[in-house]
Protein backbone atom coordinates (compact mmCIF):
# COMPACT_ATOMS: atom_id res chain seq x y z
CA UNK A 1 0.00 0.00 0.00
CA UNK A 2 1.72 3.19 -1.28
CA UNK A 3 0.63 6.67 -0.35
CA UNK A 4 -1.13 7.52 -3.44
CA UNK A 5 -3.91 4.67 -2.48
CA UNK A 6 -5.03 7.17 0.39
CA UNK A 7 -5.81 10.13 -2.60
CA UNK A 8 -9.40 7.91 -3.40
CA UNK A 9 -10.04 9.40 0.44
CA UNK A 10 -11.50 13.28 0.53
CA UNK B 1 -15.65 2.53 -0.20
CA UNK B 2 -16.84 1.55 3.20
CA UNK B 3 -19.91 2.52 5.31
CA UNK B 4 -17.69 4.56 7.70
CA UNK B 5 -16.02 7.02 4.96
CA UNK B 6 -19.18 7.34 3.60
CA UNK B 7 -21.04 8.10 6.56
CA UNK B 8 -17.88 10.16 7.45
CA UNK B 9 -18.11 11.62 4.02
CA UNK B 10 -22.00 12.89 4.49
CA UNK B 11 -21.55 14.12 7.28
CA UNK B 12 -18.38 16.77 6.44
CA UNK B 13 -20.80 17.30 3.54
CA UNK B 14 -23.68 17.56 6.23
CA UNK B 15 -21.78 20.65 8.22
CA UNK B 16 -20.71 22.66 5.68
CA UNK B 17 -23.84 23.19 4.52
CA UNK B 18 -25.39 23.35 8.02
CA UNK B 19 -22.99 26.29 7.97
CA UNK B 20 -23.39 28.26 4.50
CA UNK B 21 -27.76 27.59 5.86
CA UNK B 22 -27.34 29.07 9.15
CA UNK B 23 -25.14 32.28 7.72
CA UNK B 24 -27.82 32.72 5.10
CA UNK B 25 -31.02 32.30 6.89
CA UNK B 26 -29.71 34.49 9.60
CA UNK B 27 -28.08 36.96 7.32
CA UNK B 28 -25.33 36.61 9.95
CA UNK B 29 -22.00 34.43 10.35
CA UNK B 30 -22.14 36.01 14.57
CA UNK B 31 -19.90 33.66 16.68
CA UNK B 32 -17.90 31.85 13.22
CA UNK B 33 -14.76 31.72 13.00
CA UNK B 34 -13.68 33.43 9.88
CA UNK B 35 -10.10 32.30 10.44
CA UNK B 36 -11.04 28.71 10.99
CA UNK B 37 -13.02 28.93 7.45
CA UNK B 38 -10.16 30.60 5.90
CA UNK B 39 -8.11 27.77 7.04
CA UNK B 40 -10.56 24.92 5.34
CA UNK B 41 -10.38 26.72 2.04
CA UNK B 42 -6.64 26.38 2.25
CA UNK B 43 -7.24 22.72 3.20
CA UNK B 44 -9.24 21.82 -0.06
CA UNK B 45 -7.63 23.83 -2.27
CA UNK B 46 -3.88 23.00 -1.35
CA UNK B 47 -5.64 19.04 -1.18
CA UNK B 48 -7.70 18.73 -4.16
CA UNK B 49 -5.11 20.01 -6.92
CA UNK B 50 -5.17 16.35 -7.92
CA UNK B 51 -8.75 16.89 -9.53
CA UNK B 52 -6.37 18.30 -12.92
CA UNK B 53 -4.19 14.98 -12.71
CA UNK B 54 -5.81 12.14 -11.23
CA UNK B 55 -9.56 10.91 -12.08
CA UNK B 56 -10.48 8.45 -9.48
CA UNK B 57 -14.18 9.05 -9.93
CA UNK B 58 -17.33 11.07 -10.21
CA UNK B 59 -18.06 10.36 -6.54
CA UNK B 60 -14.60 11.48 -5.86
CA UNK B 61 -14.42 14.38 -8.16
CA UNK B 62 -17.91 15.68 -7.41
CA UNK B 63 -17.16 16.22 -3.81
CA UNK B 64 -14.08 17.57 -3.89
CA UNK B 65 -15.69 20.26 -6.26
CA UNK B 66 -18.53 20.52 -3.96
CA UNK B 67 -15.85 20.89 -0.72
CA UNK B 68 -14.13 23.61 -2.30
CA UNK B 69 -16.80 25.98 -3.81
CA UNK B 70 -18.90 25.56 -0.55
CA UNK B 71 -16.39 26.14 1.94
CA UNK B 72 -14.74 29.05 -0.56
CA UNK B 73 -18.53 30.55 -0.06
CA UNK B 74 -18.78 30.46 2.94
CA UNK B 75 -15.50 32.86 3.17
CA UNK B 76 -16.85 34.97 0.46
CA UNK B 77 -19.86 35.32 2.99
CA UNK B 78 -18.50 35.97 5.91
CA UNK B 79 -15.75 38.55 4.45
CA UNK B 80 -17.54 40.37 2.16
CA UNK B 81 -21.46 39.64 1.90
CA UNK B 82 -22.07 39.54 5.73
CA UNK B 83 -18.44 41.40 6.63
CA UNK B 84 -20.87 43.92 9.20
CA UNK B 85 -22.03 40.23 11.45
CA UNK B 86 -18.48 39.56 11.43
CA UNK B 87 -17.45 38.42 15.14
CA UNK B 88 -14.23 40.01 14.45
CA UNK B 89 -12.87 41.24 18.03
CA UNK B 90 -13.29 37.56 19.72
CA UNK B 91 -11.96 35.98 16.53
CA UNK B 92 -8.24 36.72 17.33
CA UNK B 93 -6.51 33.42 16.79
CA UNK B 94 -3.33 33.69 15.06
CA UNK B 95 -2.97 31.44 12.13
CA UNK B 96 0.40 32.34 11.05
CA UNK B 97 1.26 29.99 14.30
CA UNK B 98 -0.60 26.90 12.87
CA UNK B 99 0.53 27.18 8.80
CA UNK B 100 4.11 27.83 9.37
CA UNK B 101 4.90 24.46 11.20
CA UNK B 102 2.44 23.13 9.54
CA UNK B 103 4.26 23.68 6.00
CA UNK B 104 7.18 22.62 8.04
CA UNK B 105 6.48 19.55 8.87
CA UNK B 106 4.94 18.80 4.97
CA UNK B 107 8.35 19.52 4.32
CA UNK B 108 10.17 17.31 6.66
CA UNK B 109 7.70 14.52 7.42
CA UNK B 110 5.87 13.56 3.77
CA UNK B 111 5.59 10.23 1.56
CA UNK B 112 7.19 11.42 -1.38
CA UNK B 113 9.27 14.87 -2.37
CA UNK B 114 7.53 16.27 -4.84
CA UNK B 115 5.15 19.65 -5.25
CA UNK B 116 1.54 17.87 -4.84
CA UNK B 117 2.76 15.55 -2.32
CA UNK B 118 3.69 18.26 -0.22
CA UNK B 119 0.96 20.20 -0.40
CA UNK B 120 -1.69 17.05 0.32
CA UNK B 121 0.74 16.73 3.41
CA UNK B 122 -0.09 20.45 4.22
CA UNK B 123 -2.96 19.94 3.71
CA UNK B 124 -3.54 16.68 5.92
CA UNK B 125 -1.61 18.57 8.59
CA UNK B 126 -3.35 21.83 8.73
CA UNK B 127 -6.73 20.21 8.64
CA UNK B 128 -6.40 18.38 11.94
CA UNK B 129 -5.55 21.97 13.64
CA UNK B 130 -7.38 24.34 11.54
CA UNK B 131 -10.91 24.01 14.08
CA UNK B 132 -8.59 25.65 16.62
CA UNK B 133 -9.67 29.01 15.84
CA UNK B 134 -13.25 28.24 15.94
CA UNK B 135 -12.96 26.48 19.38
CA UNK B 136 -11.01 29.15 20.76
CA UNK B 137 -13.21 31.45 19.57
CA UNK B 138 -15.97 29.83 21.80
CA UNK B 139 -13.60 29.68 24.65
CA UNK B 140 -13.72 33.60 24.63
CA UNK B 141 -16.91 34.16 24.28
CA UNK B 142 -17.86 31.02 26.41
CA UNK B 143 -20.71 30.17 24.20
CA UNK B 144 -22.12 28.65 21.00
CA UNK B 145 -25.33 29.11 19.07
CA UNK B 146 -26.80 25.59 18.75
CA UNK B 147 -26.44 25.54 15.43
CA UNK B 148 -22.68 25.86 15.54
CA UNK B 149 -22.61 23.05 18.07
CA UNK B 150 -24.52 21.18 15.38
CA UNK B 151 -21.96 22.27 12.74
CA UNK B 152 -18.92 21.14 15.02
CA UNK B 153 -20.28 17.93 15.57
CA UNK B 154 -21.03 16.64 12.55
CA UNK B 155 -17.83 18.38 11.83
CA UNK B 156 -15.61 15.98 14.46
CA UNK B 157 -17.73 13.08 13.35
CA UNK B 158 -16.59 12.98 10.14
CA UNK B 159 -12.81 12.32 11.47
CA UNK B 160 -13.62 10.18 14.26
CA UNK B 161 -15.60 8.12 10.93
CA UNK B 162 -12.54 7.89 8.88
CA UNK B 163 -10.78 6.83 11.41
CA UNK B 164 -13.06 3.65 12.18
CA UNK B 165 -12.97 3.92 8.48
CA UNK B 166 -8.99 3.36 8.50
CA UNK B 167 -8.97 0.58 11.14
CA UNK B 168 -11.28 -1.05 8.71
CA UNK B 169 -9.31 -0.64 5.63
CA UNK B 170 -6.40 -1.88 7.55
CA UNK B 171 -8.00 -5.56 8.67
CA UNK B 172 -9.74 -5.93 5.37
CA UNK B 173 -7.79 -4.15 2.42
CA UNK B 174 -4.29 -4.21 4.33
CA UNK B 175 -4.27 -0.52 4.08
CA UNK B 176 -2.26 1.87 6.60
CA UNK B 177 -1.53 5.77 5.87
CA UNK B 178 0.39 6.28 8.93
CA UNK B 179 0.13 10.31 7.91
CA UNK B 180 -3.59 10.44 7.37
CA UNK B 181 -3.94 8.31 10.10
CA UNK B 182 -2.04 10.57 13.18
CA UNK B 183 -3.09 13.35 11.84
CA UNK B 184 -6.97 12.11 12.50
CA UNK B 185 -5.92 10.94 16.09
CA UNK B 186 -4.70 14.61 16.65
CA UNK B 187 -7.99 16.26 14.34
CA UNK B 188 -10.36 13.77 16.90
CA UNK B 189 -8.85 14.45 19.80
CA UNK B 190 -9.07 17.89 19.51
CA UNK B 191 -12.86 17.74 19.54
CA UNK B 192 -13.45 15.38 22.54
CA UNK B 193 -13.80 17.98 24.95
CA UNK B 194 -16.12 19.74 22.55
CA UNK B 195 -18.10 16.18 21.94
CA UNK B 196 -18.50 15.89 25.76
CA UNK B 197 -20.22 19.49 26.37
CA UNK B 198 -22.58 18.29 22.92
CA UNK B 199 -23.68 15.21 24.58
CA UNK B 200 -24.37 16.45 28.19
CA UNK B 201 -25.83 19.65 26.65
CA UNK B 202 -26.91 20.15 23.34
CA UNK B 203 -28.15 17.03 23.00
CA UNK B 204 -30.87 17.46 26.16
CA UNK B 205 -31.82 20.80 24.24
CA UNK B 206 -29.37 23.04 26.49
CA UNK B 207 -27.36 25.69 24.93
CA UNK B 208 -23.50 24.92 25.01
CA UNK B 209 -22.28 27.66 27.23
CA UNK B 210 -18.51 26.58 29.26
CA UNK B 211 -18.70 26.73 32.82
CA UNK B 212 -17.41 29.84 33.78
Amino acid sequence: SNSRDSHDEL
Amino acid sequence: MNIFRLVGDLSHLLAIFVLLLKIWKSRSCAGVSGKSQILFALVFITRYLDLFTNFISVYNSLMKVIFIASTVATVYLMYIKFKATYDSNHDTFRIEFLVVPVGGLAFLVNHDFTPLEILWTFSIYLESVAILPQLFMISKTGEAETITSHYLFALGSYRALYLLNWIYRYYFEGYFDLIAVVAGCVQTILYCDFFYLYITKVMWGKKLSLPA
